[in-house]
């Protein structure tokens, strides 16, 4: 795992509360709101069963933490997205909290429903800003949910002991975490990947 | 090589909107070597914190830069380390990912706090 410069971190007091909310202007709207919002809060639960912070969804976009929206090409922040593909999303470090997704991508909830050969998974993608957002960097170990690329039609939601780590290292554990077999990294390929 | 069966090519078929198809065409260069279309590969290392000098106009020459790039790209990412645009290097750099820097520098834009 890694940081950014200068390991930024938010620094609310504890116990930790960070809001989020959609823009109010910029979303999708071929996949419903409700499932959007449940595929968040499953993404945020993630994060906040390691570490002692809770994050709840408010409808105030411009007060809250974390401000989650879609946007196409030149979106104001200097880092423009790119079409079908590329680079599909960014996020900001603490305590910005800005997390922008190129609405250019076929975003999928269900590859079931959504056959476009490049779909991505909403779901994985917003696991891994949430991490940048917390103030995680890329991983370099390829299993772990920080690491930069995934392959359309990918899932990759669960932690891995490499993400645990390191916002644990930030943030301190949830008194209730519990090691699980699915923290663990897929040793077979990785040993492929260093052969 | 029959472009018709590699698998590089088949991916690039498939994902026929990615921004990053074209440098399908650039596998196997290694230093020394000189193919249209390499600047924008350097952009790519640019963007992600590979080469950080910015605003620099790039050749499509495979030079030492581009070089140390690769090399420390393979590092960072746990793929094999030969400082060429192989097989596998190649398939990694053309996934869709995320935009932020894989290298921290305390100068990008996206590094930075609300302060």
């Amino acid at each position: 795992y890694a940081y950014f410069y200068g390991r930024p971190r938010w620094m609310k007091t504890s116990p930790m509360t960070l809001s989020y909310a959609f823009s109010p202007n910029s979303m999708i709207d071929y996949i419903d709101a409700s499932e959007i919002r449940s595929v968040f809060q499953r993404a945020f639960a993630r994060w906040s069963s390691a570490i002692p912070v809770n994050f709840t969804e408010t409808e105030d976009y411009f007060t809250a933490d974390i401000k989650i929206g879609f946007y196409s090409g030149d979106h104001g922040d200097g880092e423009p997205f790119d079409g079908v593909l590329g680079v599909l999303a960014h996020a900001f470090s603490p305590e910005n909290g800005r997390f922008h997704l190129d609405a250019a991508e076929a975003w999928s909830v269900d590859f079931d429903e959504e056959g476009s050969k490049v779909a991505v998974d909403l779901e994985s993608v917003a696991t891994h800003e949430i991490g940048h957002v917390l103030g995680l960097a890329h991983s370099s170990v390829k299993d772990a949910v920080m690491y930069p690329s995934l392959s359309p039609r990918t899932k990759k939601r669960d932690l891995k002991l490499d993400d645990v780590e390191g916002v644990q290292a930030l943030y301190g554990s949830n008194p209730n975490f519990k090691y699980t077999s699915s923290l663990e990294h897929d040793t077979s390929s990785s040993n492929r990947r260093r052969t | 090589r029959i472009l018709q069966q590699d698998p590089l090519t088949e991916l690039a078929a498939d994902i026929q909107n990615n921004t990053w198809h074209a440098f399908v065409k650039l596998i196997d260069a290694g230093k020394g070597s000189q193919v249209t279309g390499m600047s924008e590969l350097k952009k790519y290392f640019q963007r992600f914190g590979y080469m950080p000098i910015p605003d620099q106009n790039f050749t499509d020459f495979f030079d030492e830069d581009l070089e140390s790039a690769v090399l420390n790209y393979q590092k960072n990412l746990g793929l094999p380390v030969t400082g060429k645009l192989d097989d596998e290097t190649m398939n990694e750099i053309m996934l869709p990912r995320c935009g932020m820097s894989d290298l921290v520098h305390d100068h990008s834009s996206l590094h930075t706090t609300k302060n």
